[in-house]
């Protein structure tokens, strides 16, 4: 995974 | 994806079609201040760092294209083509507090200490403030075109329903984030006062003018 990357939102 | 969320997205995109048909049509950038334009283009180019790196969907990474060039072409054209359109002298509030406290705020209130985590705190902080020297500039005029008004109110309303579809993801799916939570609130309290001058004289037809 890419690092802190996990926000779905814009 | 949610109706709040959705609608919110939504509002957020005829935002800034409405402010771009605004300039186009009225061919000027008068009423618009270039510092909230700037601190956006920041907002966006910070936010989506991860453009290249993390896909979510076709629309998410559509969506991210467009706010990014969209919020660019913006500030290029508010800086060449309408120049002498809009009054920098009128345009006075000072962003290096909102540029420094917003990162001041994203060391100190962060999840996690990277470089697109903090970069992602940082827009999210800068957000909830960026529209503070376009409030500071019509509060100084005392006006705004209904057009504009248009403008504010789908770009306030997009960070309220934001707001909405967080409790809405806590509730059904367990998701939270405090940070946008507490940002998205600071940033629709400040709306407050535009709010209410919008529904109370704009929707009834009336102009956009501060008691």
């Amino acid at each position: 995974a890419v690092e802190g990357a996990t926000h779905d939102e814009l | 994806m949610n109706v709040f969320r959705l609608v919110a997205d939504l509002m957020h995109l005829a935002s800034i079609l409405i402010l771009l048909l605004k300039i186009r049509k009225t061919r000027s950038a008068a009423g618009i201040s270039f510092k909230s334009q700037l601190l956006y283009l920041i907002v966006f180019v910070t936010r989506y760092l991860d453009l290249f790196t993390h896909w979510v969907s076709l629309y998410n990474t559509a969506m991210k294209v467009f706010f990014i060039a969209s919020s660019g072409y913006i500030v290029y054209q508010m800086q060449r083509r309408y120049r002498a359109t809009w009054d920098p002298a009128l345009d006075t509030f000072r962003i290096e507090f909102l540029l420094g406290g917003a990162a001041v705020m994203s060391l100190i209130f962060h999840t996690k200490f990277t470089f697109l985590e903090l970069f992602w705190t940082y827009s999210i902080w800068l957000e909830a403030v960026a529209i503070l020297p376009q409030l500071f500039q019509m509060s100084r005029t005392g006006e705004a075109e209904t057009i504009t008004a248009h403008y504010l109110f789908a770009l306030g309303a997009y960070r309220g329903l934001y707001v909405v579809n967080w409790i809405y993801r806590y509730a059904t799916e367990g998701y939270w984030e405090w940070i946008p939570f507490l940002a998205g609130m600071v940033q629709t309290v400040l709306y407050a006062d535009f709010f209410y001058v919008y529904f109370s004289r704009v929707m009834r037809g009336k102009k956009f003018e501060l008691p």
